[in-house]
C-alpha cells in the first residue's frame, strides 16, 4: 500500500469518528442529512459482502470493511434514536432532508448493470455501491445549500471526508505507475465524480458557513 | 474457471 491510500484510509476512518463524537457530544442534529447516511450504509453493507465468503484480501481489508459497517450503521442508529431522545431535533432534521433519493438508487442500480466486472450478484452489488458511494453526499448537499444549518457539520468532518476523496485520486496515479498499468476503471469514475461533488460541498460550505458566520455573530 | 476479482480497496 502506498502513502495516499493509507492517509486516505485514515481520514476515512477519522470523518467517521468525528461524526459520531458530534452526534454523541453535542444536542445539535439538525445539519446532518438522515438520508445521507443511510446511503452510506448501504454502500457498505452492499460493497463489503464479500466478507460473507471469507476470500479475504487482508486482515487490514477485512477489519476495515467491518468497522465501516458497523460504524455507519451505528450513526443511523443514534440519528434514529434521537427521535425519542430529541424530539424537536429530530423534527428539524427530518424536515429539511427532502431530497428525493429514490433516483440516486435507481441510477446507480442501472449504472451497475451497465459497468460491472463480472455480471454476478457480488460483483454488481459492488459496482451498485460504488456508484451509490459517489452521489450519496447530494442529500447533506441539497439540504445544506437550502437551510445551511451545519452546526454539528464540523470543518473537521468535512475537511476529513474531502481528503479522503482527494488522497484517493494520487493512490490510483501512484498504483497505475507502479502495478503494471492497472486501474480499477468503475472505481476510478465513479471516484472523479465523488470528488468533485465533495469540492462543491466544500465550496458551499465555505460560502454559507465559513462566510455567513460572520453576519450572524451577536 | 476464472479468478475471482479482488478488490483490495475500500
Amino acid at each position: 500500500m502506498n502513502p495516499f491510500r493509507i492517509l486516505g484510509d485514515l481520514s476515512h476512518l477519522t470523518s467517521i469518528l468525528i461524526l459520531i463524537h458530534n452526534i454523541k457530544t453535542t444536542r445539535y442534529i439538525e445539519g446532518i442529512s438522515f438520508k445521507t447516511q443511510t446511503l452510506y450504509a448501504l454502500v457498505f453493507i452492499t460493497r463489503y459482502l464479500d466478507l460473507l465468503t471469507f476470500h479475504w484480501v487482508s486482515l487490514y481489508n477485512a477489519l476495515m470493511k467491518i468497522f465501516f459497517i458497523v460504524s455507519t450503521a451505528y450513526i443511523v442508529v443514534l440519528l434514529q434514536g434521537s427521535k425519542r431522545t430529541n424530539t424537536i431535533a429530530y423534527n428539524e432534521m427530518l424536515m429539511h432532508d427532502t431530497f428525493k433519493i429514490q433516483h440516486l438508487l435507481i441510477g446507480s442500480a442501472l449504472m451497475s448493470v451497465f459497468f460491472h466486472h463480472k455480471f454476478t450478484f457480488l460483483e454488481l452489488a459492488w459496482s451498485f455501491s460504488v456508484w451509490l458511494e459517489s452521489v450519496a453526499i447530494l442529500p447533506q448537499l441539497y439540504m445544506l445549500s437550502k437551510g445551511g444549518k451545519t452546526r454539528s457539520l464540523t470543518v473537521h468532518y468535512i475537511f476529513a471526508m474531502g481528503l479522503y476523496r482527494a488522497l484517493y485520486i494520487p493512490n490510483w496515479i501512484w498504483r497505475y505507475s507502479t502495478e503494471d498499468k492497472k486501474l480499477d476503471k468503475i472505481a476510478f469514475f465513479a471516484g472523479l465524480l465523488q470528488t468533485l461533488l465533495y469540492s462543491d460541498f466544500f465550496y458551499i460550505y465555505y460560502t454559507k458557513v465559513i462566510r455567513g458566520k460572520g453576519f450572524k455573530l451577536p | 474457471s476464472e479468478e475471482d476479482i479482488l478488490h483490495d480497496e475500500l
